[in-house]
């Protein structure tokens, strides 16, 4: 049967919803984002809140590590990433400097993780 | 990523995504997954931005990411975005920025920029279209009347093609996808099986939950109904056998 050899393409799949089973993980959980605050502050609630279950660290440094795992590519994140940062345009400079006061995550692996997209196109 | 917009028989459009990533970052042997795409699915959160206490736009993001890659202007538009490889890539956009010419803008910032500040489908695809980008990407968005849905093929400097109406994943709609990935062939075989009729954002979960649409690295899935202002994603999971991207 198809379903069991790569590409593994199954017949169409109906009646998935509402989301069950093995193929959903769980549903989302809403924030608000209020855009009245200055743009440091408006993703404290959001870090509070993640900071304790995953750390956008260990993210960071698997994406750097991924490329040059002795760890280098890891220092250069940390200490010369922050130079962008002033760069970036308003407000999302300072909202990734909100990020990284409110999770306790350097500064270079919170601006990495925002820029991953325009790395990762090649 | 696969992105779909869609419009049921009475006019009322939906517009629906899974966002895949983490190819080559690492590959777990043990659980058969990758090792970002695990890490990122506990981070996915659904978002109200409000000004004056109002919903001015909603979206799927990650915890820590300020730029957005889903998201819905109530009432007006709905957009997503896929990636688009290229050796003319971002790195390259990055090395100018560094350099001193920044006249492009990044891709989430301005895709959170529209969903913030434009008020139409029609702006919407102006700026998204029109504006300079530091990497390649496919804008997919969907209006609020009859027949607006398109997806824009962007270079870093120009929009290569604008597509009135379809579904995309991660490859020009006017070339083959590489044979190793083609998504775009089940899904649209699902799409054309659901017919006009029965588009729902119901149909939509199932047509994204078919393998390989639904693949290793879909990290989650969000289901939008622009009139109604209505965003809802689901974190997933492709359990064996599933195809690895």
């Amino acid at each position: 049967r198809p379903q069991f050899v790569p590409p593994y393409t199954e017949e169409c799949r109906s009646g998935m919803y509402p989301p069950k089973g093995p193929t959903f993980k769980g549903a989302v959980t809403w924030y608000t984002v209020n855009l009245d605050l200055p743009p440091a502050k408006r993703w404290t609630d959001v870090m509070s809140d993640k900071k304790d279950d995953v750390s956008v660290s260990s993210r960071g440094k698997n994406l750097a590590n991924a490329f040059v795992p002795s760890g280098k590519l890891l220092d250069i994140v940390d200490r010369d990433l922050p130079l962008l940062l002033d760069t970036l345009p308003f407000p999302f400079n300072e909202e990734i400097r909100g990020i990284s006061a409110a999770s306790g995550v350097p500064l270079g692996e919170v601006l990495l993780f925002n820029i991953f997209y325009e790395v990762f196109t090649a | 990523c696969t992105s779909v917009v869609a419009e049921d028989s009475n006019g009322h459009l939906f517009h629906a995504r899974n966002l895949d990533f983490g190819l080559f970052m690492g590959w777990d042997v043990r659980n058969k997954s990758w090792l970002m795409t695990e890490k990122l699915r506990p981070l996915v959160v659904n978002v109200d931005f409000q000004r004056n206490n109002k919903t001015v736009f909603k979206s799927t993001s990650f915890a820590g990411y300020v730029g957005m890659l889903t998201g819905i202007h109530p009432h007006a538009f709905t957009l997503t975005m896929n990636e688009r490889f290229s050796l003319d890539g971002g790195y390259i956009g990055i090395m100018e920025w560094i350099l001193g010419k920044r006249d492009g803008m990044w891709m989430s910032f301005l895709t959170r920029s529209v969903l913030e500040n434009a008020t139409s489908y029609e702006e919407a695809k102006q700026k998204l279209s029109q504006t300079k980008l530091l990497a390649p990407a496919y804008f997919i968005l969907g209006g609020n009347q009859t027949g607006q849905g398109c997806v824009i093929t962007r270079s870093r400097v120009l929009s290569l093609d604008i597509w009135e109406w379809s579904l995309t994943t991660n490859y020009d709609h006017w070339k083959e996808p590489l044979f190793l990935d083609d998504r775009r062939t089940p899904a649209m075989k699902c799409m054309n099986q659901t017919t006009r009729a029965n588009i729902s954002p119901k149909t939509l979960y199932d047509v994204l939950s078919t393998k390989p649409v639904l693949n290793k690295l879909t990290t989650y899935t969000t289901l939008m109904d622009v009139s109604e202002g209505r965003l809802e994603s689901y974190i997933r999971d492709c359990p064996d056998p599933c195809m690895p991207w």
